[in-house]
């Protein structure tokens, strides 16, 4: 049950984290991808630009402080490019 | 800014409120709205007229979920409004998402601070990475009585639209009465008056409207900043201020309130009302301050007269107040902003500097208030 609910809590996270980057930082749309992706080259690197640009630690990874921030409330207009 | 720098092509602003939320009375979002568009035509040459009917150039509405534009909102928390960047048709225009708890105050999610944020777009900014700025992306709840754009903010909008036409008006009226100074003081007008003038740490702070001009004594050149940048709680449009060199602390004062700062940090117990120094019921404000280092006195100047506070015994001592003029001949009765240095107390009155001897009790020399300044 426990693991059971350790996964589900990290699937909710790279859920957050993914609408979170495609919204904000133009990750493209891949739900599968993303997931699958989660550690590659590109998925990091959009979750640097984004930990540099709210200013938090960059680590590329989703940790605590970066969930933290990531869930709190904010304008809709993304932090990088625009409107498409 | 966005990427192709969009901005308007024009300085007035036509904006419309297209429908209102449940949460809050029609008035206290109209005055919301009003003040967040006030916060930006305070630094640049931009006004802004409100239409209640047809197109305007910012139309701004409440909506919840998908609104026809297919940047749905997603109910309670994350994202609370977005606004697009200067253009016709839905350009410039900002949406609320109404599922949110739009309040006046810091209970729910307060109207002004984010419509303030999101006209911000409406105008051309992007989103800073400065989290000080109005314009960093997240939601925080800001000491909303002192709101103040940062340094941030300011160079932004003005890299878009320049900043606002200068402001000829350097009367010193009461807190209760100031009017919105717009404009961004010039050191080198020739007209320049200061509202306050403290030492602090060694360096000189020069006081004017929302800004400061801190003058170093390794770099001629003065440094020009927001007072918000250094203590982003203190009001602006300060009456007066000087510094007590063994509390390491410089006093500020608007209205009948002061303040206590040492280096960046706002002292806490403050502020606190002036009457606590000593001065009677009907003193609602003090024009300038002046601390004698050497003999740990301190002067107040409120209009022709002024106050001694001893700060050996921290209280206001006997005989006061005086008539200015008689203590301080040659010495404009109503001055603006004082401090000593070299020996020497120096009186602002408008755009002129008096350098009084108080050994020789007279004036040694009459300059341009600016000429600290490298004018």
């Amino acid at each position: 049950y426990t693991l059971k609910r350790a996964a589900k809590e990290e699937d909710i996270s790279m859920d957050l984290a993914r609408k979170y980057l495609e919204n904000y930082y133009n990750l493209p749309k891949d739900v599968k991808k993303f997931v699958k992706r989660k550690d590659s080259g590109s998925v990091v690197k959009k979750i640097q630009e984004m930990q540099k640009f709210l200013g938090l630690e960059v680590t590329g990874k989703l940790d605590s402080d970066t969930l933290d921030v990531i869930s709190k409330p904010r304008c809709g207009v993304p932090d990088v490019g625009h409107f498409s | 800014t966005f990427p192709g720098t969009p901005k308007w092509r024009k300085t007035h602003l036509t904006y419309r409120i297209v429908n209102y939320t449940p949460d809050l009375p029609r008035d206290a979002v109209d005055s919301a709205i009003e003040r967040a568009l006030k916060v930006w035509e305070e630094v640049t040459p931009l006004t802004f007229s409100r239409m209640y009917e047809g197109e305007a150039d910012i139309m701004i509405s409440f909506a919840v979920g998908e609104h026809g534009d297919f940047y749905s909102f997603d109910g309670p928390g994350e994202s609370l409004a977005h606004a697009y960047p200067p253009g016709p048709g839905f350009y410039g225009d900002v949406h609320f998402d109404d599922d949110e708890n739009w309040t006046e105050d810091a209970s729910g999610t307060n109207l002004f601070i984010v419509a303030a944020h999101e006209l911000g777009h409406s105008l051309g900014l992007s989103h800073s990475d400065n989290t000080e700025a109005l314009m960093y992306p997240l939601y925080k709840s800001t000491d909303l009585v002192h709101f103040r754009l940062s340094q941030d903010d300011v160079d932004g909008i003005q890299s878009l639209y320049g900043p606002p036409p200068a402001s000829s008006d350097d009367t010193q009226v009461p807190m209760e009465s100031v009017p919105p100074r717009p404009g961004t003081p010039a050191k080198c007008d020739p007209a320049l008056s200061f509202d306050a003038v403290s030492t602090l740490r060694g360096e000189v702070l020069f006081f004017k409207d929302r800004y400061l001009w801190r003058r170093t004594q390794w770099n001629l050149e003065p440094e020009f900043h927001l007072i918000s940048t250094f203590w982003p709680s203190l009001p602006s449009y300060l009456d007066a201020a000087y510094e007590v060199n063994r509390k390491d602390t410089v006093f500020i004062f608007k209205g009948n309130q002061f303040w206590a700062v040492r280096g960046s940090e706002v002292q806490a117990g403050y502020p606190r009302s002036i009457h606590t120094l000593g001065f009677p019921p009907t003193i609602r404000k003090i024009d300038a301050a002046l601390s004698d280092k050497d003999k740990k006195k301190t002067y107040f100047f409120v209009e022709d007269k002024y106050w001694r506070f001893d700060e050996n015994c921290q209280s206001m001592e006997q005989g006061f107040p005086r008539l200015i003029a008689d203590d301080f001949p040659g010495v404009e009765p109503k001055v603006d902003a004082a401090f000593q240095a070299f020996g020497f107390f120096y009186f602002f009155s408008g755009s002129s500097q008096f350098e009084f001897d108080p050994n020789a009790r007279m004036v040694t020399q009459i300059s341009k208030s600016n000429s600290w300044l490298q004018c």
